[in-house]
């Protein structure tokens, strides 16, 4: 930690006005602003790592357009009122790829989440392609099960819309109870869910892969992601994201600096 | 003879302009923020600028207690300044940005771009 102490140029003391003076200010803001370049070198690359999803693409484009046009975004009803709409890329991985997957495990970390926020939404996306040789009679729906990870509870369930089930599609499941709970019982825990799907008669569970719900061979863009919207109820800084951003590097920096081995503890929003 | 300004005024004499809305085009580029900024990487913010002095207009919306300012300020410039210049009225952005969990996170911020200027 450095402490730094910044005088406004007042206009008698010809003396500081010129130390702030044109390129000068401008410079040292920018250096005190900007990360050191290492740091940058760093943010950099991670931005490039991460892949912004088709769907957080236009909902920014979509209410951002809204704002020229004068609307409010937080009107729409997609936005559920929210002032911030989080996405988290699944983190699981598949077993085998060959063996029958009969259920099929989500798991996102959703550390940075504002614990003061409120939630006002959660919506689980899973990208589905059936595969050609998935047969089955066109009455028969197909039930998609969500179950607790640690229990296997059930916890809601959902009739595939089958039609034209040949073209690949985006399926979207309202998880905000869901999400609710867990999170009350286990905060700080990955958010985990467990999949299945059900045919009725005789009852039996369904190789997913017939549904295309494997993970290989999945590109990042197709990875299922958790859509949460919150709405924060105390005014929100722009500096907030960018002084957590630093301070989670200096931990990684830190870490390094002690040798492998040793876990940074990851600086948990709102501490 | 003296140099003119970019305003064409004589050189060092501020213009007296009265309080209204400038452009300030930001570049989060330029404030080394488009590391963790995905969208939108530039944006036009406004800024107020000038002299908020007797008598206020009234497109300025001035507070009661800008006005008694403004008031003793003609009286006694020497005792008292003038009211400020200052953003009257503020809209949001979208921002499309990376956490620190490496998630991307679309967020509405508040107050980013000046809709109008006030003597306050």
């Amino acid at each position: 930690v450095q402490a730094l102490a910044i005088f406004p140029p007042k206009r008698e003391s010809s003396k500081v006005a010129k130390i702030f003076d044109g390129q000068e200010a401008s410079k040292y803001f920018k250096d005190f602003y900007a990360p050191p370049s290492e740091d940058r070198n760093h943010r950099a690359t991670s931005k490039e790592a991460v892949e912004p999803h088709d769907y957080m693409l236009s909902i920014y484009k979509t209410f951002s357009t809204a704002e020229r046009l004068g609307l409010n975004a937080s009107f729409f009803r997609s936005s559920k009122a929210a002032n911030t709409i989080a996405s988290f890329v699944d983190s699981g991985q598949d077993d085998l790829p060959l063996s029958p997957l009969r259920r099929q495990r989500y798991l996102f970390d959703v550390s940075t989440l504002s614990e003061k926020a409120e939630v006002l939404g959660a919506e689980l996306r899973i990208y589905t392609k059936v595969s050609g040789n998935f047969r089955i009679s066109e009455t028969e729906p197909v039930d998609v099960q969500l179950l607790s990870c640690h229990d296997q509870q059930l916890l809601d369930s959902k009739t595939l819309d089958l039609q034209d089930s040949h073209r690949p599609k985006w399926e979207v499941l309202d998880v905000w109870e869901i999400f609710k709970e867990l999170q009350h019982l286990s905060r700080g825990k990955p958010f985990c869910l467990e999949l299945r799907a059900v045919l009725d008669t005789p009852e039996r569970e369904l190789d997913l892969q017939l549904l295309g719900l494997h993970r290989h061979g999945r590109p990042q863009q197709k990875k299922a992601i958790l859509v949460v919207f919150t709405r924060s109820k105390k005014r929100q800084t722009l500096f907030s994201e960018r002084r957590e951003g630093r301070a989670l590097l200096g931990l990684e920096r830190k870490a390094r600096e002690r040798g492998p081995g040793v876990k940074a503890s990851r600086r948990r929003r709102g501490t | 003879a003296a140099s003119k300004t970019r305003h064409g005024k004589r050189h060092g004499k501020k213009s007296k302009s009265r309080c209204s809305k400038k452009p300030l085009h930001v570049n989060f580029r330029d404030l080394g923020w488009d590391d963790w900024i995905i969208a939108p990487l530039d944006y036009e913010a406004y800024h107020c600028e000038g002299v908020c002095d007797f008598p206020l207009r009234s497109h300025l919306e001035p507070t009661n207690h800008a006005i008694i300012q403004t008031l003793m300020n003609s009286m006694n410039p020497s005792n008292m300044p003038p009211s400020c210049c200052a953003p009257s009225k503020l809209s949001p952005i979208s921002i499309l940005y990376i956490d620190s969990g490496n998630n991307v996170v679309y967020k509405q911020y508040e107050d980013m771009v000046v809709e109008s200027c006030g003597c306050r």
